[in-house]
């Protein structure tokens, strides 16, 4: 049981590091132009009769279009930045947060840090005592390490969970994109990192993206499974790198882990003189002993 | 994976004075025919033979049939354009053994070919013996899901950004790095259920690197090719 409190611990154990070194950019509204050169427009003789460029309303995000003529350029707000507001700004570069991670938020001063447990806001240094008041969930015990930080949640059944907070109802379906569940925790026992953290603005898959709603993903850290994979995923830091990995799921009951195998009984084989008249008929069992 | 879950995959190997080498995938269609892709063939049919029923390319298993090719029929239209098969289709026919080819056991039966279209996001098959992360060559025969990708996310400009034709599409994941064919699975099945039979809707063809993320592998879009598929065969049995 020591070994595997160590081992838990252990795999959500990091150090912050400083990923990013770029210059800082324009810290309020951010103009960018459109693509076309300067001489464009008076080589090619463009007439008052051209259409307005911001009619078809190009900037994303609340962004405001400014019309220049055949160009437009877009006045981003806060984080946003790019051609058409398109792009979201870290603004954690300046931000540093110790025992946590630095999320980009919507509203003013667009960056928070997540501390983890039991470390405190503003920027994570400070350790209050673990298990006072006890963050374990569900009638959980806490338990302290000889680490003044490190702590256990000893979860009654069928509670689990870093703080006994995911209950035998929090499972996933058949369509795993529409698990909506708060396990937050990846199969190797990491715990995930927020949808919106400065570490995901570079993936395509993150708090940001568009109908990041209607996938369940916005201002948090729950396995979610935008790209109906097998069962809810997250992404995880582990040895400074963002990775990702399956998160500690189970199926909801009645719901079989899917299989690649038809539920069918298999064909039998045909007679030597019928070979070959069925396609695509494996006849191997569709489960093996492991 | 396990003996018989692929019994149509097939290895192409190379005749060597020592032993034989495998170099592509290969999938067993009727008896006496294996579809493969365009580019494995750089070899003319006296040096190649057709393995079904392997598991395990290092060892000799009792479940394998061998044959050697009696004709080797490379889609006319098959090109290579900037490093890029086109077209990257060639069906085998293989050399009967007593009168016969392919027999059908447990371990060796054909795939069916699709007459219609499975959906992007569609789960799939992919299996060979091709480089893993840690060789150039698998000894045993491996297997991985993989969902099929639209045309048009597949050509969008940080992917592959237009150089996919008709001819091809993408299954794996665009967003984060997963299983991936690799070379020495070119030729090699992938393959999608319907009503519980599975049909052989690509074939292993190329890709940029291996399992990175935004180049997802490329198959060629077996569809496209049945017309062309059937009446090789055809022609060739009357």
């Amino acid at each position: 049981s020591f070994l595997a409190d160590l081992l838990r611990d252990e795999a959500d154990e990091y150090e912050y590091y400083d990923e990013y070194t770029q210059p800082e950019q324009e810290p309020f509204l951010q103009q960018q132009f459109s693509e076309d050169p300067d001489w464009f427009e008076s080589f090619f003789g463009y007439s008052d009769t051209k259409k307005d460029p911001c009619s078809s309303n190009p900037c994303k995000n609340n962004g405001e279009c400014e019309n220049r003529g055949s160009r437009f350029s877009c006045l981003c707000p806060e984080p946003y930045a790019g051609t058409t507001c398109e792009k979201v700004k870290n603004m954690c570069l300046e931000k540093r947060c110790h025992r946590g991670d630095c999320l980009i938020t919507l509203t003013p001063p667009y960056f928070q840090c997540s501390c983890n447990h039991p470390y405190n806001s503003p920027d994570c240094r400070q350790a209050s005592s673990p298990c006072r008041p006890n963050p374990c969930k569900n009638g959980g015990t806490c338990i302290r390490h000889r680490i003044r930080s490190k702590f256990t949640c000893e979860c009654p059944e069928p509670f689990r969970g870093r703080f006994c907070e995911i209950g035998p109802d929090d499972c996933y379906g058949e369509a795993s994109s529409e698990y909506r569940g708060k396990v937050n925790q990846a199969a190797n026992g990491k715990t995930c990192l927020h949808w919106n953290s400065h570490l995901l603005l570079d993936y395509t898959i993150n708090a940001f993206m568009e109908d990041a709603d209607a996938y369940g993903i916005g201002e948090h850290n729950f396995c979610r499974s935008p790209d109906e994979d097998e069962k809810p995923w997250c992404y995880i830091r582990k040895n400074h790198k963002v990775e990702w990995d399956f998160c500690d799921i189970s199926p909801c009951s009645g719901t079989a882990e899917e299989s690649p195998w038809p539920t069918d009984s298999p064909t039998d084989p045909p007679g030597s003189n019928e070979m070959f008249k069925i396609c695509g008929q494996p006849e191997i069992q569709r489960t093996v002993k492991r | 994976t396990t003996a018989g879950k692929h019994p149509w995959m097939a290895s192409l190997q190379m005749k060597t004075s020592k032993r034989n080498r495998h170099f592509c995938g290969g999938v067993l269609i009727k008896p006496c025919w294996v579809l493969t892709a365009g580019h494995c063939i750089e070899q003319p049919a006296e040096n190649l033979q057709v393995v079904l029923g392997k598991q395990n390319l290092k060892k000799r298993e009792h479940q394998e049939q061998i044959f050697d090719v009696e004709k080797i029929i490379v889609h006319s239209k098959y090109k290579e354009k900037d490093g890029i098969p086109h077209n990257d289709i060639a069906l085998l026919k293989l050399k009967p053994v007593d009168g016969h080819c392919a027999v059908e056991t447990k371990y060796v039966k054909t795939v069916c070919l699709p007459d219609f279209f499975f959906p992007a996001g569609t789960d799939c098959f992919i299996s060979g013996w091709g480089a893993t992360e840690t060789d150039e060559v698998s000894r045993q025969l491996l297997d991985a899901n993989v969902k099929l990708i639209s045309q048009r996310k597949c050509n969008s400009p940080t992917a592959y950004d237009h150089v996919l034709d008709e001819s091809m599409f993408c299954a794996g994941n665009l967003q984060r790095p997963r299983a991936d064919s690799c070379q020495g699975d070119s030729g090699g099945p992938l393959t999608c259920i319907e009503n519980g039979s599975y049909y052989v809707y690509g074939l292993v063809s190329w890709g940029d690197g291996c399992g990175l993320k935004n180049k997802p592998g490329v198959y060629t879009q077996v569809t496209t090719f049945l017309s062309w598929i059937k009446s090789k065969i055809r022609s060739e049995s009357r």
